[in-house]
């Protein structure tokens, strides 16, 4: 685990990152960060390299990705990397509206099957269909934090088995069985029923009066 | 509106053809419905052909068909008639969805579209895509209730404008986009942002524990 003292300096990074106007001020080099410290800028370069940031000579570091990765490993990240297993007619639904949305903290990354004809076909504006069981490297290259379950009731487990070996945080099911997963993995179930029946409720109660 | 001693004559039906085991009696005839309510034959055949019902000269009515409109007529149906608009990939997923399920009380009963190439094509297990421009009299032929609206968010006005018009009662909207109803057709949004949302918050809460 990480030094106390780094860990004070990773939080005095973040919150000086924070302030900046990237639009004004997308890099910040090291002496700039030093400065804000009052600390040496060997130390700023060595922190950051530490948490696997390294900077471009006379450029320094882009304010975004120094940003996000921070507060990554700081646990405050705002930004939910996930993936959808199985690329069926669900799975592709679930990209359309991920591309078509504009919220910045929820991004898909990476999409997954196990069918040969699907692997390596591209979807949506940006990605190519991968292996499944590529899926544990990928998942720690890419930080994936949350698999989108949408796979036929028959494969959801043999997947789960897979996906979890990637230390993902937690599974959205959208498949129609029940899963099992370790402890310290989180599974919400959805299910359109749920608004089906809300709507359902609305026109019997409006119909009784 | 229906007549007063034809209403009160509706709910007899109803408590009748409710008691009844359609494993052992699938169909029932206009005396002995009668006889039940200590009225004429001819009556009741009046009464059931005013509801749209008429009966097989030799075998009479299905129970299961005829407590079926009649609870429709009531307002007090069990049964929801739904039809999904849009057969891409959220609506064939959806359709999938349905046709694996056992729910007795949600049936979909058509599925339409507007691409020339898609209207006339076999689906799921027993569907052809229909064509959007027929949906009023497909509605009021199927006794449709509730509209699946799974279209492009340019395409949801102009679709509520033409289902609006087969007499729906709700309208579950997919889309990612707001529509205007009148006021006796009720909305749900349905949103599985919803369930990442409260997924991420176990996430969050168990971190920080
Ligand atoms: N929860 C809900 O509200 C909801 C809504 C709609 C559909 N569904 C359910 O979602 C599921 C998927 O529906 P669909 O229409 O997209 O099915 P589909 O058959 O079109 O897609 C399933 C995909 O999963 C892939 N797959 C199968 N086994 C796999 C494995 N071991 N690893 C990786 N990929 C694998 C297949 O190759 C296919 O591409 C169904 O069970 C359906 O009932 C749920
Ligand atoms: N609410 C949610 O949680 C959620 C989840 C997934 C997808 N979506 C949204 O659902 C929508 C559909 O996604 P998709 O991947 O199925 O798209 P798609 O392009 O695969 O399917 C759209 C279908 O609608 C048909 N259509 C277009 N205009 C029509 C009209 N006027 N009348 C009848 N049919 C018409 C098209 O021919 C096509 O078959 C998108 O907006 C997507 O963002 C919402």
């Amino acid at each position: 685990s990480i030094p106390k003292p780094t860990v004070r300096r990773l939080l005095l990074y973040l919150r000086c990152l924070k302030s900046i106007d990237i639009n004004r001020r997308p890099t910040i080099s090291s002496k700039e960060l030093a400065n804000v410290l009052g600390i040496n800028p060997n130390q700023v370069r060595k922190d950051l390299s530490y948490f696997g940031q390294f900077g471009k000579r006379g450029v320094g570091y882009s304010v975004v990705k120094l940003r996000e990765s921070l507060e990554r490993i700081a646990g405050i990240s705002n930004i939910w990397n996930m993936a959808i297993v199985g690329m069926g007619n669900l799975g592709k639904a679930i990209l359309n509206y991920y591309e078509g949305t504009e919220e910045p903290s929820l991004k898909v990354v990476a999409v997954f099957d196990k069918d040969r004809r699907k692997i390596g076909k591209r979807v949506g504006k940006r990605f190519k269909i991968r292996d499944i069981k590529h899926f544990p490297s990928a998942a720690r290259r890419l930080n994936i934090d949350i698999v989108l379950l949408t796979v036929p009731p028959d494969a959801a487990q043999d997947v789960v088995d897979v996906v979890i070996k990637g230390k993902i945080k937690g599974i959205l099911n959208f498949s129609t069985t029940h899963i099992k997963v370790p402890k310290d993995v989180f599974v919400e179930d959805a299910d359109i029923n749920i608004f089906l029946r809300v709507l359902i409720f609305s026109i019997i109660r409006q119909e009784q009066c």
